[in-house]
């Protein structure tokens, strides 16, 4: 069961202020249920998959895109402020109150939807149930945080560790190549030495031949 | 010319190193980088 | 103003659920505020600095150690679940209410401190307050939620970057280092052919000078 709780202020009284909560099984489009709260009364409805399609046929839309709206209206919260209006109609005499939505546009408004709500006998129940799913979903997200928080701090000294592993590897190659080069000069140094002595010897075996052809 | 030809090719390997001259790093990095990578 | 709201059940009724709302500047040994609803009834108090002070002198407790055990009982909700105890004793008449919190300990209990709560007089005001809070904490933690995540996905981003540098750097180290012995096996097989060149030029030259000796 999924729900959202948000806090609205009717158009008829924006002084007032109103708790409702949506809660729908999966997808919003196939039904969902609505409590409506002002933390001393509390009305209850309902609204289903068949009602949403009457409603979307009746505002000319395509169902999918109604749902969407339907969702920004109820559900979005403070995402969507300014861009829906709700008008709260309470009857207490038959213990009902008509809810209704409509979407907010430049040059008017046009209705979402409505639907009548039942008043709840018992609303501290409501209200309890109201506060602990807030304070349910703040723990949540609690844990939630802190969960973030230490994998943060994980991938942190993960990128850090990687970060001077990497700085090693630069070294490292930096070195070998100087340790490469290092080496290789010595040992080309002792070829070279090795090429000048031989020719040293053969410039005398030269010479010595032509002076002993001459004594000839 | 033959000559200079005869001259660099007793003095110089074919990858312009000196057969008897000492090397230093500057110097065989510049044979190296002038190897080309075929060979 | 520092602010936490936990459920509480009295030892009194434990099927009964209140919200116990703390609140303080800075530093809870400072001062508290109280408010306990049921969600449909709400009483409020304060506890003084100097109140603190003498509870602790009479449980003959540390001040610093008094305050932490405060901090775990009214602040630290479900992590001390089952330490502490509370007690609610209602007097409608007096408009009063009697709260105490003790500690729970294996064999009793000690009581930590009580204080006399005022019943509001508009108790709607409070459990609107206690659920607006409650909204206004979700939506920080959400934000919350969304920045750490972005950053979780950015530091996996960087030390995923980095660890495919690290790999092309230990590919390049290996590259140059097969790349530099190449050039120099090349070089040095030079050198090595002008040696035997050499060796091969002198043992002619030592020959010929021995065969024009015996000659002679």
């Amino acid at each position: 069961m999924e729900k959202t709780l948000n806090r609205i202020r009717p158009v008829s009284d924006p002084e007032a202020m109103y708790f409702l909560q949506v809660s729908w099984e999966k997808d919003l489009g196939a039904g969902f249920g609505i409590t409506l709260s002002d933390g001393q009364c509390a009305w209850t409805g309902a609204v289903s998959e068949a009602e949403i399609s009457r409603e979307a046929a009746d505002v000319e839309m395509n169902r999918e895109k109604y749902v969407g709206e339907l969702k920004k209206a109820l559900i979005a919260g403070e995402e969507s402020a300014g861009r829906y209006n709700f008008a709260i109609s309470r009857d207490d005499e038959n213990m009902e109150c008509h809810f209704s939505y409509e979407r907010n546009l430049k040059d008017g408004s046009f209705r979402l939807g409505s639907l009548k709500l039942q008043k709840v006998l018992s609303p501290v129940e409501v209200v309890k149930e109201l506060i602990g799913y807030c304070l349910d979903c703040l723990g949540r997200l609690q844990s939630k945080t802190e969960h973030l928080q230490k994998e943060n701090e994980r991938l942190f000294r993960c990128w850090s560790d990687t970060e001077k592993r990497l700085e090693k590897c630069v070294e490292a190659k930096e070195e070998l190549e100087a340790d490469l080069y290092n080496r290789f000069i010595l040992v080309l140094n002792e070829k070279k030495a090795k090429i000048r002595n031989l020719q040293k010897l053969l410039n005398e075996a030269k010479e010595s031949a032509a002076a002993a052809k001459y004594t000839r | 010319s033959p000559d200079t030809k005869e001259h660099f090719a007793r003095e110089y390997d074919c990858y312009g190193d000196s057969y008897t001259a000492d090397t230093d790093v500057t110097q065989l990095k510049e044979v190296f980088s002038r190897m080309k990578d075929n060979e």
